[in-house]
């Protein structure tokens, strides 16, 4: 099913 | 200080109920825009946005901004004390450490207060771009809610494909596998029981369902919610609530190994 990916991957820290 | 009156107290109790099982802490922020919030849950794999405006609160007042750190499964149980019918009214002072819940009843004879310790909570923001995405598809809430209980009961993970043919939500699992296709449908009563697909280009991309599943808690918030994908991004669960703002979930894709 593929490996599950964070959030943090696409979105950075403000 | 802050002060904020909003007669629909029902929306701020389903809105609670929507997010609470999938964040623990969250600062809400309080500005002269209104009151938002955003989290991610633990695993760092969804991240939710709430934005209610000012000007959808019958009387609104915020001197300064104000983050407020609160458990949501506490501010949950005091919310749940509210009458679906009751007007909400949440105040708090600027440096305080208390948040305080009053709820009317519509006819003014039963007036009670809550109130709740704050927390203080190191969350980090994220910058969410504003993003064109390939596909947005616009469906019934329920219906989604639906598909996505229906497939979890098959499978863990859902594949959304979007074509010019429809939306394919498809699944498999150890007893079998299962695909149900949403065509656009436009020709209802009710523009929100319609099915609005907004292809750019096609696009195909893997979630975990136990997450979707969770973000249908936020269905009686709203008739209608919108699926927005790209391949390269987060999928965008949004549902909106009427005259204030939104709840939206992000979801992290499955991505190959």
């Amino acid at each position: 099913d593929g490996k599950q990916s964070t959030i943090t991957r696409f979105f950075s820290k403000v | 200080m802050l002060e904020f009156r909003l007669v629909q107290g029902s929306l701020l109790k389903k809105v609670m109920e929507a997010i609470k099982d999938l964040v623990t802490d969250a600062n809400f922020e309080c500005s002269s825009t209104g009151f938002s919030l955003q989290a991610m849950d633990s695993s760092h794999v969804a991240l939710v946005a709430l934005l209610l405006r000012s000007e959808g609160f019958e009387h609104y007042r915020c001197d300064r901004n104000l983050s407020m750190g609160m458990n949501l499964n506490n501010m949950s149980k005091m919310l749940k004390c509210a009458g679906n019918d009751d007007i909400i009214t949440i105040k708090a002072d600027d440096g305080g450490d208390i948040v305080t819940f009053m709820f009317e009843s519509p006819s003014q004879d039963k007036i009670s207060d809550f109130e709740m310790k704050l927390m203080d909570i190191s969350s980090e923001q994220l910058g969410i771009p504003e993003s064109e995405y390939q596909s947005i598809v616009r469906m019934p809430a329920a219906e989604f809610q639906r598909i996505c209980k229906d497939l979890s009961s098959i499978g863990d993970t859902v594949i959304i494909s979007v074509t010019k043919e429809g939306v394919k939500f498809s699944t498999r699992g150890d007893i079998g596998s299962a695909n149900i296709v949403c065509r656009q449908n436009t020709s209802v009563d009710k523009p929100e029981e319609a099915t609005v697909i907004e292809m750019k280009e096609p696009v195909s991309l893997t979630f975990a369902l136990r997450y979707m599943n969770s973000f249908t808690k936020a269905t009686p918030l709203s008739n209608s919610v919108s699926l927005s994908m790209s391949s390269d991004l987060p999928l965008v669960v949004e549902y909106k609530i009427a005259d204030m703002g939104y709840l939206r979930f992000y979801l992290a894709p499955k991505i190959e190994d």
